[in-house]
């Protein structure tokens, strides 16, 4: 570490003759959870250049979106739950294939998937931009109100039906259960929510002397929902208030980078919030997601009775 | 060996001809880079950079860092730069105009508008792969996020988080709100 270019001031900070068993020395709740952390500043932590937390996620309970300057490893002790991780730039591969309601009956976009294909389906998005173009790329915002005007959104002025035949689509989620591992690299966003009947418990390491992070030695987090009214992760962070990074942004450029209106441009910036970094899912979570692996679950599978079985 | 390879390393590339763009809008600018993959000894210094052109009117839009952090310096032009840290603070919100720079941390928040005049900088990444994450437009992160983490995250209907998320196709460039548009959005919102 010492060679990765860390600071000489920290060179001489490490003094192992005696070691210590840490405990979590700050708590920060929210309303559906906590986040236990270790103080990073404590000098045994400091040398090894590394912060960890602990997520205790409340059934129903959804962890919002975060992304760190650090590597981060995760391990789930206890609970299930689904995580999702978004990589830039690459494409919505999960989505619904129920039949779309009101296709029979015409909608303003079937023309439209009918000449080009459907710019959500197959492998081919890069391919299919490839061979014929987005209809909205390279035209700027004239380009694009002439396509609303003849054809319109897919997902608007379609009245009922046309918001039941428009399905989600994102990147891909996964189950986590107890004994998972995973990993998250600098600047990708993560999210987790316990769809078990216990507590979703998560122990995180974040690697802050890692080359990777390019600033200084403190934890830092970003949310990209949700306010944190009591701060959190030590250093910069500790006693400040934590908003989510829509907060700094002026209103009327988020609608215009979002093309909505101001009024829901400052929903997204959650100043009346104050539910925390972890809030409580209202109704059922429907996001798209593969079933659980039964036979991989099963006791049976780990232990076949039958010597044939591989 | 190091005649035919180090010796003859490539170690300089144009980036301000229209002609190389990586994103080009004609009304709205364009955006160039190199990193280690277009310009290999980059992977050596462990830099690259970044070269736009924003028309007026128009904006960058808002993303961040992942690996890297940027310097930007104004060639030309003004632009208005906004800035926001790890605590949701706006740390910069200033017009940014020809010979200043600005130091963009990794993982901050940043949007670039143009109000009538082009803007044109050059950014310098430390990161000879630089990679960035868009928080608004087709590919962005918003993009890839289910509806229901997007509801409930920000305490918002399904048809409006649906808005949020698809109502922008763009992914790097988009037109911004004119002055006499921005006027009447302030008056409409004080109203």
């Amino acid at each position: 570490r010492q060679s990765l270019g860390v600071p000489p001031q920290l060179q001489n900070e490490c003094n192992l003759d005696n070691l210590d068993v840490l405990q979590a020395t700050e708590t920060i709740k929210s309303e559906a959870g906590q986040i236990e952390y270790w103080d990073h500043n404590h000098p045994q932590l400091r040398c090894v250049g590394v912060s960890v937390a602990r997520y205790v996620i409340e059934q129903g309970g959804l962890y919002l979106p975060t992304f760190f300057t650090s590597p981060k490893i995760s391990y789930v002790v206890q609970g299930t739950g689904i995580s999702g991780r978004v990589v830039p730039g690459c494409a919505e591969t999960f989505m619904d294939s129920q039949p779309m309601q009101g296709q029979q009956q015409g909608q303003p976009w079937q023309g439209r998937q009918g000449q080009q294909g459907q710019p959500w389906e197959g492998q081919g998005q890069q391919g299919q931009q490839g061979r014929q173009g987005q209809p909205w790329e390279g035209q700027g915002q004239q380009g694009q109100q002439g396509r609303q005007g003849q054809q319109g959104q897919p997902w608007e002025g379609q009245g009922q039906q046309g918001q039941q035949g428009f399905r989600d689509m994102h990147q891909k989620v996964e189950h986590v259960r107890r004994g998972d591992v995973f990993a998250n690299t600098p600047g990708s966003a993560h999210w987790i929510y316990n769809s078990g009947e216990q507590p979703l418990v998560i122990i995180a390491l974040l690697d802050i002397a890692n080359y990777q992070n390019q600033l200084d030695r403190n934890p830092r987090v970003f949310h990209l929902a949700g306010n944190n009214q009591q701060g959190g992760f030590g250093g910069s962070q500790q006693q400040q208030e934590q908003k989510n990074l829509w907060s700094g942004f002026d209103a009327q450029v988020i609608a215009q980078a979002l093309k909505i209106d101001v009024q829901l441009a400052q929903q997204l910036q959650n100043q009346q919030d104050s539910r925390g970094n972890i809030v409580r899912v209202k109704g059922p979570f429907q996001v798209v997601r593969p079933p659980l692996r039964q036979p991989y679950e099963s006791e049976e599978w780990r232990h076949p009775r039958s010597p044939q079985g591989n | 060996g190091l005649e035919e390879t180090i010796c003859s390393m490539r170690s300089h590339e144009n980036i301000d001809d229209p002609a190389r763009a990586d994103v080009y809008k004609p009304s709205l600018g364009r955006v160039t880079s190199v990193n280690s993959y277009t310009l290999p000894i980059l992977e050596y210094v462990r830099l690259s950079a970044t070269r736009g052109v924003l028309q007026g009117n128009a904006m960058v839009l808002p993303k961040y860092n992942m690996n890297a952090n940027e310097i930007l310096y104004c060639t030309g032009g003004q632009g208005r730069i906004q800035v926001v840290n790890d605590n949701g603070q706006n740390v910069l919100d200033q017009q940014v105009q020809k010979g200043q720079l600005v130091v963009i941390p990794q993982g901050f928040a940043y949007v670039v508008q143009s109000h009538g005049n082009k803007f044109e900088w050059i950014s310098f990444k430390t990161n000879e792969n630089a990679m960035i994450s868009t928080l608004a437009g087709r590919t962005s992160l918003l993009r890839a996020l289910p509806l229901e983490v997007i509801s409930n995250g920000f305490q918002i209907s399904p048809e409006e988080a649906r808005k949020i998320k698809f109502n922008t196709l763009e992914t790097t460039l988009t037109r911004a709100a004119g002055r006499q548009q921005q006027q009447l959005i302030e008056e409409i919102v004080e109203a």
